[in-house]
């Protein structure tokens, strides 16, 4: 049996979600 | 069979790896679409051995994403301190930033992984580049309450500050 594929690493966005400096 | 080499780098098939290669060791290079490595995707993946193996046949660690994305920021989004300390061993710059302003060091802290934190900062990186957004490694660490990272950099700091007394 196959494994399946993996997805295309990514760099998260570093600062999603936190608040303007 | 079908399977790219991306994706055997990234699955850890050190096997059918080497099968491929045998195709010729060019290809242990070859960029996908995103410029991704096979040595990319299996730092991003955790697979030392496949770190161990491409680097051993010469893979270049130096090679860039299209958007400037590294193996070794790769390796620092997860935590992977050994392959962080075999792809620094083979000369990658600890400070590469990419598209986001990102460094390997903010990577690490984002993901509260203390060890890697520790690690990239025993190799020199420079704990004062920050992201587009203005966030360094510290203020993240602060911002998201890791105090384990918050205090690896405190710790590095001091060291710095001793070593500096004359």
């Amino acid at each position: 049996t196959q494994m399946p594929l993996y997805t295309s690493p990514s760099l998260p966005n570093i600062t999603l979600g936190l608040p303007a400096t | 069979d079908t399977l790219s080499i991306h994706q055997l780098a990234a699955q850890g098939d050190l096997n059918q790896l080497m099968k491929y290669l045998q195709q010729g060791d060019f290809l242990i290079d070859l960029q996908d679409e995103w410029g991704f490595t096979p040595l990319m995707w299996a730092a991003a993946f955790g697979e030392i051995a496949v770190v161990k193996y491409a680097l051993e046949k010469g893979a270049d660690p130096h090679i860039l994403g299209k958007e400037r994305e590294s193996a070794l920021a790769l390796a620092s989004v997860r935590g992977y301190t050994d392959i962080i300390v075999l792809l620094l061993d083979h000369g990658v710059d600890v400070n590469i930033y990419d598209w986001n302003g990102g460094t390997p060091l903010l990577y690490a802290a984002r993901g509260n992984h203390v060890k890697c934190v520790e690690t990239l900062l025993a190799k020199g990186a420079d704990l004062t580049m920050e992201a587009d957004s203005g966030y360094s490694p510290m203020d993240l660490a602060v911002a998201l309450g890791f105090k384990r990272v918050q205090q690896a950099i405190e710790n590095h700091v001091l060291k710095l500050l001793q070593s500096n007394r004359v």
